[in-house]
């Protein structure tokens, strides 16, 4: 990863700078993602110039590593505790020798901007890592790659290697960037293997055919799931296991369902009309046996019926007409609407209306603070914890850019739930209907996975409420090194009136041919994806610790992986230095306080005149961090 | 498909085979009282072997009608449906199903065990063929131990034997072949030639077949099954055999 000059053609540019290659590089091995983005850039200018490196990852990706290289002298990263990273970097700073990192939060990404003054002539490579854990989400893994060169590249390359030893269900680029480039993307796809490469020359790059702007500005989208022949799939490599389990062809449990819909007077509007589509789609779709009602809440609580009633045609329509007659006005009195859906999910259990082997389910939307009624947070939680019964679940979606989503995801996670932002705008509905179909389809209760003792240690969360259609449920651990060559597994579940037992048996390092003769593979997949499950676990419970000195242990645990599996969490930053430790520069875990609005954590430049042009959403958190000397450290360890 | 019955009192095993057409469902149990039916589908091999199309059972139905369960077992997959739902279970995993005392348990690419209430016990085996074989299919084998609680008014091609019948093998002679003696058996009464010879049994050590020797009865077990073999066929997967 140096710099080398093996292409003299020039890229005429208006500010002399010349983007000479831009590499991005993603290889997925089991799901896991490791992606690198490398950008070599040349300051033609007879005068010193900023540099900007500007990124975007994916939220939920961890970032580990960054690495620069200017003129020859490189500078690397390594992690370090938040406060250990500040000081270092402070010294730096004190001597005028630190330069400028930013982290940003938008709505699924996070950007990550790095910009130098660079003297004329001189030579910048900036590259940076990341890994992430795909998710299944109705049946799909998806990957995406944001690809934003920012000017025209010599050479322009993105490669995405997968490997799934499962062998691929299928395989698609739904977004290649802009349509423009559809034909450009090349798949190439085997059984266990595929590969998606873009190469667009330089004149494919442009705008139009005389310009020297780039049209490469957008996503690349890739979407695939794995062969299902078998429900579970145990993955044993290096010393880890990984175990995915997915079954399909289970009949559906009945749910109980309440919905809990914000009607105060900020919905009014696109979001209202929106959320009433949504809704008339989801009323639509439940089934017979599942039995549903409507809490709309601002200031005050109405339902549209008192109890829940199974979803005939007649009550779903007459539940249709509700929503539909619904003007949004008033308050919001989130703690009563919650604790009103509790009520009557525990009156129908008590009366013994709930059928045995159904899933109880609470799904909350909603776009604001509470505003009525009780308005501590960490009230309303307590509430709901201390209401709800263990084996009912709340979901939450927060609309737009007011919203709480902190507050709203800490409620989903305490009760077994799950939480999703969903984003105000015209494709509100179709996102509200993304988000229940994912619930939409319980198959599974009561899950529980099971290993020989003797065999594994440090296994992740290992039970789980209920399992969904199109989900998949993921549990890593580390072998003993004294373990039997077979690890075997033991998953119990309650289906629609029956208990089912999977036992699965899998030979230890099986891989390792497959893995031996993949060029592309990453080998440490398993290590990596047990450490992210570990620590994301540790994150929730973190949040839910009672005490202090709880809180205080699972930080040291998080702090410590974190530290040992090179991640940026937010406790920890990775500090950049050169060589010889004169220059450095910090990253940091951008924080969500807000939700969707951008947040600038750390801005702190060696030149800082040429800080980039704020852009509407920026603009008003940007200025809030001027001067930088002041503000940097609090920002930085506001933990 | 071929039959074993293993005569515990004669000390004997009896076997025979039933060549019928491909597609014909034939009864193996009947047991009106407990209300369970046990059916077998017949499937060809891909094409005739030294001028014989070998046959087997493709599909095994099981019904009990108390439960209101039926079971269907093929290569492919395994159905399980009730009143209410229908659930497909793959022969690529081992996976078991507890429902109310009824226990359904697939060990994987191997056998399915079906348990009712701990007193019935049927077994259904798994016969892969390799895939590009020119002439063997993938087949099904089902057991059933003797210890298997059937009610005195069960019948079928196996069933009927639930009740062990008086049999006694006498006068072995040299046949035709001289490997393959012959003898004379004595059912009930009635007299028929034996011959004798083995047959492969995968209960005792699954995927590797035991070789069991037994007293063969000609023309689709003509004089040692009660009637005639064609008064075994019935209409569906889950049909009761009627006389």
């Amino acid at each position: 990863s140096v710099l080398s000059d093996d292409d003299e053609s020039e890229v005429f540019t208006e500010d002399s700078i010349t983007l000479h290659s831009y590499k991005v590089e993603s290889t997925i091995t089991s799901h896991f993602v490791n992606t690198m983005i490398r950008s070599k850039v040349v300051n033609n200018a007879k005068h010193p110039q900023n540099i900007v490196f500007d990124i975007q990852v994916p939220k939920g990706a961890f970032i580990n590593n960054f690495t620069m290289n200017v003129n020859g002298i490189t500078f690397s990263g390594s992690i370090k505790e938040k406060s250990v990273a500040r000081n270092l970097y402070s010294k730096a700073r004190a001597r005028g020798k630190a330069a400028g990192l930013m982290r940003t939060n938008s709505l699924d990404l996070e950007n990550f901007k790095a910009e130098l003054n660079v003297p004329p002539g001189s030579k910048v490579q900036f590259e940076i890592h990341y890994q992430e854990a795909l998710r299944r989400k109705l049946g799909v893994y998806e990957h995406a790659l944001y690809i934003q060169p920012g000017r025209l590249a010599k050479h322009l390359e993105v490669d995405i290697y997968i490997t799934e030893p499962q062998g691929f269900g299928f395989v698609n680029v739904p977004k290649t960037i802009t349509e423009d480039f559809a034909g450009l993307v090349k798949i190439t796809k085997g059984d266990k293997k595929a590969h998606i490469s873009f190469k667009p020359t330089l004149d494919e790059q442009r705008t139009c055919p005389t310009c020297s702007t780039t049209a490469v500005n957008g996503n690349l989208l890739v979407k695939y799931d794995v062969k299902r022949e078998q429900s579970s799939h145990l993955q044993v490599f290096n010393g880890y296991f990984l175990h995915f389990f997915a079954p399909d062809n289970l009949p559906p449990l009945p749910k109980n369902i309440l919905f809990v819909i914000d009607v105060s007077g900020s919905m009014w509007g696109l979001k209202m009309k929106q959320t009433v589509e949504a809704m008339k789609s989801i009323l639509e779709d439940l089934r017979p046996d599942d039995q549903f009602s409507i809490v709309d809440f601002n200031h005050n609580i109405r339902c549209w019926k008192d109890e829940l009633v199974y979803a005939s045609s007649v009550e779903k329509e007459d539940a249709s007409k509700y929503v539909q007659r619904i003007q949004p006005n008033g308050g919001t009195n989130i703690n009563e609407a919650l604790l009103r859906a509790i009520f009557i999910l525990k009156e129908a259990s008590n009366k013994g209306l709930l059928e045995p082997n159904s899933v109880s389910l609470i799904v909350l939307v909603s776009d604001g603070d509470p505003t009525v009624g009780e308005l501590k947070l960490s009230k309303i939680q307590k509430n709901v914890r201390t209401n709800i019964r263990d084996d009912f679940s709340l979901h939450s979606l927060g609309i737009g850019f007011d919203v709480d989503y902190d507050f709203l995801e800490r409620l989903a996670q305490e009760n077994h739930g799950m939480a999703q932002r969903i984003y105000g705008n015209q494709d509100t509905a179709a996102q509200l209907k993304e988000f229940y179909n994912k619930v939409s389809t319980p198959l599974l209760k009561n899950i529980v996975v099971n290993y020989p003792m003797e065999a594994v240690s440090d296994v992740t969360q290992n039970s789980f409420h209920n399992y969904f259609k199109g989900d998949e449920i993921v549990v890593a651990g580390k072998l003993k090194p004294e373990s039997v060559p077979n690890l075997m597994s033991i998953i119990n579940a309650n289906s629609a009136n029956a208990d089912l037992t999977y036992q699965l048996i899998e030979e230890a390092e099986e891989l390792n041919e497959l893995f031996e003769e993949s060029k592309h593979v990453f080998p440490d997949f398993a290590r990596q994806y047990w450490a992210q499950l570990t620590i994301n676990q540790l994150l929730a419970e973190r949040n839910l610790a009672t005490t202090s000195a709880a809180k205080r242990n699972i930080t040291q645990t998080i702090l410590q992986l974190s530290i040992d599996h090179h991640f940026v969490t937010p406790f920890t930053s990775l500090l950049i230095e050169s060589e010889n430790g004169n220059e450095r520069m910090l990253a940091d875990s951008p924080r969500d306080p807000k939700g969707g609005c951008c947040q600038t954590l750390v801005v702190n430049a060696r030149v800082p005149p040429n800080l980039p042009q704020p852009t509407p959403e920026t603009g008003a958190q940007q200025s809030k961090t001027a001067p930088p000397d002041v503000m940097i450290p609090k920002l930085v360890d506001d933990d | 498909p071929h039959f074993i019955i293993n005569l515990p009192t004669s000390q004997i095993n009896v076997c025979f085979n039933i060549d019928n057409q491909p597609g014909s469902i034939l009864n193996l149990v009947s047991d009106p009282e407990q209300g369970i039916a046990v059916n077998g589908k017949i499937i060809a091999a891909k094409k005739a072997k030294s001028g014989k199309l070998n046959t087997y059972f493709g599909t095994i139905g099981m019904y009990f009608k108390e439960q209101n369960m039926k079971i269907e077992i093929s290569p492919e997959k395994i159905i399980v449906k009730d009143a209410f739902y229908s659930r497909m279970m793959s022969w690529s995993e081992s996976i078991s199903m507890d429902q109310n005392g009824f226990l359904v348990s697939v060990k994987k690419n191997s056998n399915v065990t079906i348990t009712v209430n701990e007193n019935m016990k049927l077994l259904v085996v798994l016969h892969r063929a390799w895939k590009k074989h020119p002439v063997n299919v993938d087949f099904l084998g089902l057991y059933i131990p003797n210890e298997t609680k059937f009610s005195a008014a069960t019948h079928g091609l196996i069933g009927q034997f639930r009740i062990e019948p008086e049999v006694s093998v006498y006068d072995v002679r040299a046949g035709t072949d001289p490997e393959k003696p012959i003898a004379t058996m004595e059912k009930n009464g009635d007299k028929l030639t034996v011959t004798r010879g083995t047959q492969k049994e995968y209960l005792t050590h699954p995927g590797m077949p035991t070789s069991v020797t037994c007293w063969f009865v000609h023309n689709n077990g003509k004089g040692f099954i009660d009637g005639h073999y064609k008064d075994y066929i019935v209409p569906q997967i889950y049909s009761f055999f009627k006389r």
